[in-house]
């Protein structure tokens, strides 16, 4: 039966669509059976990994609105075990749409529930806002994990994404748990980094992965070449530290 | 008479929050009269001044709403000929409040239009969405100003937030101009820099700002103490790209 993370923070740039995208292949070539979503409007997770969010074809918008099914949108992708669920042009208007409608919270999990039976883990990459998309994101999923860079502007927002967490616990989905707080972009050559890290350590405690993603511009170029970092470049500090964190979410979730 | 810039982009981190607070500080240095305006429900550009989100006193929201008027919600602030008319934690749930109000767009330019003539420059920080505040931002500009970061996702989501422009302009705002794009967390070390300013400065020419602004760690650190870069470390890089960016924008506007 498979999990369903949503990779969420509403603070933008944090390296959202980056964990998505990599930590979805690194897995996958780990042997696991995974599922990319890309909620977001923008169509990053969509084209980071090659897709062109014009192109004809289905995406989560149709599915969402039950228009139509999700296997038919579904694209396989030409990395080992990794299939993408896209977020077309038409995904833009969605919110608005939504606002209106009765269990407007529940349409995302309305859709990708059936994908559990088939996928071992199934990332969900939520636009840079609190609102419907991310929420119905939340409402779908098992548990959240929360990308933050190693900068002042980002550790402010924890605190409103805690909020959010705990009123989508509260009223909509109570079986959503924490899936940890990811330090990403962090420059060990700074004392900002260092003293984020620091902070948000001693706050969480357990919770914050103890793999750190360090900048690294090899991750900054893969997304231009439609390729997940450990296909563009495996040597690179990028994709060696986003293995290190497929080994670590592994053993979290009690995977050798 | 004085004018309005909405400094926008719908790609997260970018730098909006950041290029609205210091060319906002740096203009006030040269004696302009500065209100820089904070619509992002992430209040940054109001806990980058040093303004709590949380703390008593109005804010945009109540201004939109027609609850208070803009000068009882202005904050003068201890920079020369700036000041700031915050984001509260009550902006969070505006957007779904106006999108079923009539003239929902209107609302920000029905209370920030008065203050053109106090004021020299007004900077509107938007949040990272082409949602109802954006729009709301894009109806009561005179211009808008996008910062774009030297990157792969940077550089595809400027094709929809052309589109989004284009359409303000024919509905709602049809006087609103292209103040410029301004390039970003340039890293110079890098190809990726290189390129994306290359592919920038060829499609859209003049439009481009001549000042880059570098990547510079003072501009991450500043936000912690509140302080616009000017105040925190006048003599770093991060400061002098600024200060350029400000003689630049008053030639831009015929001012010398
Ligand atoms: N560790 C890293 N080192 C260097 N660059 C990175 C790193 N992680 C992400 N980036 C780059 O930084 C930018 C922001 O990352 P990304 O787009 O993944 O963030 P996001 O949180 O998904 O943004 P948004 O809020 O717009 O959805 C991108 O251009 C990406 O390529
Ligand atoms: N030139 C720069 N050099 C180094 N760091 C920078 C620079 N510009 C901005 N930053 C830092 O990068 C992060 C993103 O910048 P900022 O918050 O201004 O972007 P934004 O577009 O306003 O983000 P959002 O989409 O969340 O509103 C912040 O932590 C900021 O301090
Ligand atoms: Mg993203
Ligand atoms: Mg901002």
């Amino acid at each position: 039966m498979g999990k369903i993370v949503a990779i969420a923070n509403q603070k933008g740039g944090v390296g959202k669509t980056t964990t998505a995208i990599n930590l979805a292949a690194c897995l996958g070539k780990l042997g696991r059976r995974i599922l990319l979503v890309d909620v977001d409007p923008q169509s990053n997770a969509s084209s980071g990994v090659g897709v062109d969010r014009n192109e004809n074809g289905y995406g989560i918008y149709e599915c969402m609105l039950g228009q139509e099914r999700v296997e038919n949108a579904i694209r396989t992708l030409p990395w080992e075990n990794v299939s993408l669920l896209p977020a077309k042009r038409n995904l833009a208007g969605a919110e608005i749409e939504l606002i209106g409608m009765e269990r407007r919270e529940y349409f995302l999990s309305g859709c990708i529930g059936t994908s559990k039976d088939v996928f071992d883990f199934i990332f969900i990459d939520c636009p840079p806002s609190l609102g419907l998309l991310t929420v119905n994101a939340l409402t779908a999923a098992d548990s959240l994990l929360m990308p933050i860079q190693s900068e002042y502007y980002a550790l402010e927002g924890l605190g409103q994404l805690l909020e959010t967490y705990n009123l989508v616990r509260q009223r909509l989905n109570p079986l959503l748990a924490l899936e940890g707080i990811l330090l990403t972009m962090a420059d060990m050559r700074t004392n900002l980094s260092e003293q984020v890290e620091k902070e948000v350590r001693t706050h969480f405690g357990e919770l914050v992965f103890k793999t750190v993603i360090g900048r690294n511009v090899r991750l900054g170029e893969a997304p231009g070449f439609g390729k997940p970092i450990i296909e563009y470049d495996a040597a690179s500090a990028g994709a060696r530290a986003y293995v290190r964190l497929a080994r670590e979410f592994l053993e979290r979730n009690g995977i050798q």
